[in-house]
């Protein structure tokens, strides 16, 4: 999966 | 952006908002400890460095800058304005015990091995364990102010309910960050105690005062 691409949540 | 998701950045704000007013109202800062307040600043600071490289939402931004302001505000109250209210002898956890294995451990277990993505993990890492000076300044003192462990139970409720925002984007987006979830349960798992307490005795209307 894409895990962690880009950081989203705070 | 799911409700659980949602739920836990207000409590996360609510915390802090809550933190700061006591602080401002009582003109004080007996009980608090400030050693997890700068450690909390340093959680945001590296994490939120993104800020200057990519853009999310405005969601997004709005919160990590009110985070970010907070958070120094309140390690200025502390150790600037009121810092003659400061309970330096209780506050004597030693941070350096969590600020080293953590930046090891950031630099061994990452996504990848790049100065943001490093800090970002370090800020993981070390956010599920920078509640330990305070929960041991309550332990020292034996006892928390009603309005501390308002705080608290609403600092400890934030991560809980990402958990859940973990399980929902899990199922319904495919979307998992193994880093995130393991110190997130590691985080959560830390309150629990604390949560017992709460329940068992301030909401009861109690004090919170541990047995000597």
């Amino acid at each position: 999966a894409d895990e962690a691409a880009a950081h989203d949540e705070l | 952006m799911n409700i659980f998701r949602l739920a836990g950045d207000l409590s996360h704000l609510a915390a802090i908002i809550i933190l700061l007013l006591k602080i401002w109202k009582t003109r004080s800062c007996a009980g608090i400890s400030g050693k997890s307040q700068i450690l909390f600043a340093l959680v945001f600071t590296t994490r939120y460095l993104d800020l200057l490289t990519s853009f999310i939402s405005l969601y997004n931004t709005f919160m990590k800058v009110v985070y970010i302001g907070c958070a120094y505000a309140t390690v200025y109250l502390i150790y600037m304005k009121f810092k003659a209210t400061y309970d330096g002898n209780h506050d004597t956890f030693r941070v350096e015990f969590l600020v080293v294995p953590v930046g090891g451990l950031a630099f061994l277990v990452n996504h990848d091995f790049s100065p943001l993505e490093i800090l970002w993990t370090f800020s993981i890492y070390l956010e599920s364990v920078a509640i330990l000076p305070q929960l041991f300044l309550i332990s020292k003192t034996g006892e928390a102010e009603t309005i501390t462990t308002h705080y608290l139970f609403c600092l400890g409720v934030y991560r809980a309910l990402y958990l859940f925002n973990w399980i929902w984007r899990f199922y319904f987006e495919g979307f998992f960050d193994m880093i995130a979830i393991v110190a997130g349960v590691v985080q959560t798992i830390l309150y629990c105690d604390f949560f017992y307490l709460y329940v068992t005795k301030v909401l009861k209307g109690k004090k919170l005062s541990l047995p000597a």
